[in-house]
């Protein structure tokens, strides 16, 4: 899981990160 | 380049979409509120031109120094590039749904960024009563004697109330801008003789497809947030 991914959900927001 | 959008594509709740770009750029969050459901989002990276491409029925912003729109044979290029290097993005959710939002000033917490936001106007305006707020839009109590000299320039129809109307279109004195409307049953766009400065007011409903729609008894000024 990219850190991005996981510090929007520590926020209670869901985010995914786009691939190349 | 550093990208991000609100995906809807799903059948279920939308979610962020985040490119975080080759280095030298950088995407850091700097302060989440779980409460709010908020992050702020910073970036840093080099003011360089990146392209996006969208179909031929994508709304199409307004070109100016660091944009500028090409047709491409199926759709249109959007060739932008970062107003500056360093940006802030206070991201998350609203009412309903999600945004992100470019933060004009350097802070480092979701609460700062909110406030930068909020433009001065509305926090002086806070003083004479309740500001109701609707996405990107505050509504404010206007200043003393202000809905009386409105009321009399309608009577004389030195203005003339627009119903229906898309806020943010009439205040730019346009017929259409990108986004969807915040549209206010009753509205009146004054100008000072002036400075020329565009003041909007605004009452009864206001409704967007985003948001809770509003109900304003009485006339209110409105006020876009301070986003640059």
């Amino acid at each position: 899981v990219h850190p991005l991914v996981t510090r929007f959900a520590s926020a209670g927001i869901e985010a995914v990160v786009a691939p190349p | 380049a550093f990208h991000l959008a609100i995906d809807r594509s799903r059948r279920s709740a939308p979610r962020f979409r985040v490119w975080p770009g080759r280095s030298p750029t950088r995407v850091e969050v700097l302060d989440t509120n779980p409460c709010l459901r908020q992050l702020l989002l910073f970036v840093d990276e080099p003011r360089r031109w990146a392209a996006v491409h969208v179909g031929p029925r994508a709304r199409l912003p307004a070109e100016n120094g660091d944009l500028r729109i090409e047709a491409n044979g199926w759709g249109w290029t959007i060739w932008r590039r970062p107003a500056s290097a360093k940006r802030r993005f206070l991201a998350g959710r609203d009412e309903r749904d999600l945004f992100v939002a470019l933060v004009p000033t350097a802070c480092s917490t979701v609460a700062a960024a909110r406030s930068a936001l909020r433009p001065p106007t509305v926090d002086a305006a806070a003083d004479r009563g309740p500001v109701v707020r609707q996405g990107e839009w505050f509504f404010v109590e206007p200043a003393r004697g202000v809905v009386g000299e409105l009321e009399t320039a309608l009577a004389a129809g030195r203005c003339f109330l627009r119903v229906r109307a898309d806020i943010g279109s009439a205040l730019a004195g346009l017929t259409w801008t990108a986004g969807n409307p915040h549209v206010a049953a009753e509205l009146v766009v004054r100008a000072d003789g002036r400075t020329k400065e565009r003041t909007a007011f605004v009452r009864g409903a206001v409704r967007h497809r985003d948001h809770e729609t509003v109900h304003l008894a009485s006339w209110r000024q409105a006020i876009r947030n301070a986003e640059p």
